[in-house]
């Protein structure tokens, strides 16, 4: 038996915003210590590592690994059926071809119970070495998705830059060019406007406009967003899911240009 | 003018 209660359910319904334009179908590991899914994107250029552990939720059970592959589509469109202050718990038999979504309304007068079909996906699992990156830069995630917005006008990749004095974004196309330049801040009243750069070496890479977008997908999920690079590995985009855990974006660097 | 690499030309399969 797998039972994962989440009273903020609408963490889970903003997971789903995150991931669903860039997967089409992804495998749900649910295990004892929570939840992982990793997948890559269709085309391959991208990898989502979502990490849900148990503590955040409000009841966790997993008697026994299960995998459950699930329609991406057909999941947020029932997600969509819960209210942003709905109680949310998944539940599914341990040998199910099937997952129980349940909505409970916060004054329990309206139960929802959703169940959808699930399906048995062949995805390569990778390993994700342990990386000591050169560059780790935390900033607001509303200020990150507003630069990559502006900057995708210019062309279809961004540069990233970063030195000690902080990071400039880079766009340049047909109708001219755009630089954003984020300096680190001195003392901030709160915590998540501050922009922090820990810079070993100093770093400069180029990403696709296309993908950073769907990564600022997740932007409602934290105030923040952190980016660690290094030369020739791909850009991490973490962002923070609460208390319960995070979501990762893979990107591989554009070259030769 | 560009290339995109494979992001599991990257990470080995587990």
């Amino acid at each position: 038996m797998f039972e994962a209660r989440l009273v903020q359910g609408s963490l889970l319904k903003k997971v789903m915003e995150a991931i669903k334009d860039l997967l089409n179908e992804a495998s749900f590991d649910c295990a004892h210590s929570g939840i992982l899914l990793q997948a890559m994107d269709n085309s391959h250029v991208s990898l989502v590592s979502l990490n849900l552990r148990k503590e955040g939720f409000d009841k966790y059970r997993c008697d026994r690994n299960i995998v459950m592959g699930m329609n991406l589509t057909s999941m947020s469109k029932i997600l969509k059926c819960a209210s942003n202050d709905d109680i949310i718990t998944m539940k599914a038999q341990d040998s199910a071809d099937t997952v129980t979504f349940v909505f409970e309304s916060p004054n329990q007068e309206k139960v929802s119970e959703y169940e959808m079909k699930l399906m048995n996906l062949d995805q390569d699992q990778l390993g994700i070495p342990e990386t000591e990156y050169c560059c780790i830069i935390k900033l607001p995630s509303g200020e990150f998705a507003r630069i990559c917005r502006d900057l995708s006008q210019f062309g279809e990749s961004i540069v990233i830059s970063c030195t000690k004095e902080g990071v400039k974004f880079s766009a340049a196309g047909d109708i001219g060019t755009a630089n954003i330049k984020l300096a680190q801040t001195g003392t901030v009243d709160k915590e998540e406007d501050a922009v922090i750069v820990d810079m070993q070496e100093p770093v400069t890479l180029t990403f696709s406009c296309k993908y950073l977008n769907m990564f600022t997908k997740a932007t409602p999920l934290s105030p923040q967003v952190c980016l660690s690079m290094s030369p020739d590995v791909p850009l991490v985009v973490e962002y923070k899911i609460g208390e319960i855990g995070h979501i990762r974006y893979y990107l591989a660097p554009r070259i030769g240009d | 003018p560009f290339q995109q690499r494979k992001i599991n030309s990257f990470f080995r399969k587990v």
